[in-house]
């Protein structure tokens, strides 16, 4: 199974139409294999990007770079899907 | 489960598992659900949809799919319990007895079998179908990309890698064409509800262009009164619009093309939530999600009943 641990959900929020340009860059960055969950659309709009671990560092710096605020939405995308696995295999034992 | 009464609801389930539900829903209730196979998908399996009918022939009809983005997973736990409720809800509500009574409900419970199924094997978070396109690496379609409206234009990607890769051509997906197939030779849908997850919104025609549909005003209007009715529960706040302006330009959508056929009543959903699990939405959230979700579908399907065309 494909692995997530390390992966961040980034919330970004996006404040004039300059940085949803600048988002949609980033987008358009396939090395960084981003995958967004909610794409960038218009300002105060969120826009959420499921980030790899690998990846993490130059998404932060480029968002920092350009002004633009993030929150982290989810911390570890793994440890989510753990909880929910357990929980299908606990209902399936019952 | 032994019975649709013992399935779990509150909990998200493999296709194998949704398919017996199916079955048994099927057995427990013969002269108002049978199981339609309306196609299959890339890999071969079936794509089965579900037809609550009470008699009558071709009679006007409600579609409902959920589970065309395979990682929705709370679109298709939601599906399970509509299907369980409109068998509750016959004969005892009102309402709901009046739209079954005189018309039929078509529901696609995984619209992308292969999709949902890779997600449970190998990748939690797979959107797109899985089928292969030739010359690329890259696998599967965005299947709310590969409709005939707008097919294409901006607001799709032309790239195999993308997870809004449009496709070769329109209907490339068998999921897709399935759908298209159904709903022109059934000829008498007169609302279609695509069910998506996440971000809380209920959208309508157009998400290829900035044109207004021809009756924006109605489904702008009856996309108001379904969405207080769906707050009225728990207080779930949804937004609604036209998909380019709620959200972003799309093209290739579902009901962008259901609508063009002259489905007027064509709307999507946008599930819960609004930015704390994402696609990673909680097992005990299925069963409110659902709930809150059937007060507005009520509320569409009465309004198409009331509202012939």
């Amino acid at each position: 199974k494909e692995d997530f641990v390390g992966h961040q959900v980034l919330r970004i929020s996006v404040a004039d139409e300059a940085q949803v340009q600048k988002v949609t860059e980033l987008e358009d960055l396939e090395h960084l294999q981003l995958d967004f969950w909610r794409g960038p659309a218009q300002p105060g709009s969120p826009v959420d990007v499921r980030v790899p671990f690998p990846s993490l560092q130059a998404v932060k710096v480029f968002l920092e770079a350009h002004g633009i605020k993030y929150t982290i939405m989810i911390e570890d995308v793994q440890s989510l899907l753990d909880e929910e696995e357990e929980q299908m295999f606990a209902f399936q034992a019952r | 489960a032994a019975s649709t009464d013992t399935f779990n609801y509150a909990t998200y389930h493999t296709l194998d598992e949704i398919y017996g539900f199916m079955d048994m829903l099927v057995a427990e209730h013969p002269n108002l659900v049978s199981k339609l196979q309306i196609g299959k998908t890339y890999e071969g399996r079936p794509i089965y949809v579900l037809k609550f009918s009470t008699g009558g022939n071709n009679r006007p009809a409600i579609w409902i799919d959920t589970g065309i983005h395979s990682r929705e997973w709370v679109t298709q736990a939601s599906g399970i319990w509509f299907a369980k409720k409109i068998t509750q809800d016959y004969g005892q509500n009102p309402a709901f007895t009046a739209i079954l009574d005189k018309m039929d409900i078509f529901l696609e419970i995984v619209t992308n079998p292969d999709g949902f199924a890779f997600t449970h094997s190998k990748n939690r978070l797979w959107r797109k179908t899985r089928s292969i396109t030739a010359g690329s690496s890259c696998v599967g379609v965005d299947p709310n990309r590969n409709w005939d409206a707008g097919f294409g234009k901006a607001g799709a990607s032309s790239n195999p890698c993308s997870e809004t890769y449009h496709g070769k051509f329109a209907n490339s997906e068998t999921e897709v064409k399935s759908i298209v197939d159904f709903v022109k030779s059934h000829g008498n849908i007169k609302a279609f509800i695509s069910i998506h997850s996440y971000s809380q919104l209920l959208l309508y025609p157009y998400g290829y262009t900035t044109d207004p549909a021809q009756d924006q005003a109605e489904l702008d209007e009856l996309a108001k009164s379904a969405v207080t009715a769906l707050a009225s529960l728990y207080g779930t706040k949804f937004k609604y619009g036209s998909i380019i302006k709620a959200i972003y330009r799309a093209s290739g959508g579902t009901i962008d093309w259901t609508y063009n056929q002259g489905i007027k009543y064509s709307y999507t959903f946008e599930l819960r939530d609004t930015g704390r699990y994402g696609f990673l939405l909680p097992a005990s959230q299925i069963v409110p999600t659902a709930q809150e979700t059937w007060l507005a579908l009520l509320t569409i399907m009465d309004h198409t009943l009331k509202h012939p065309y």
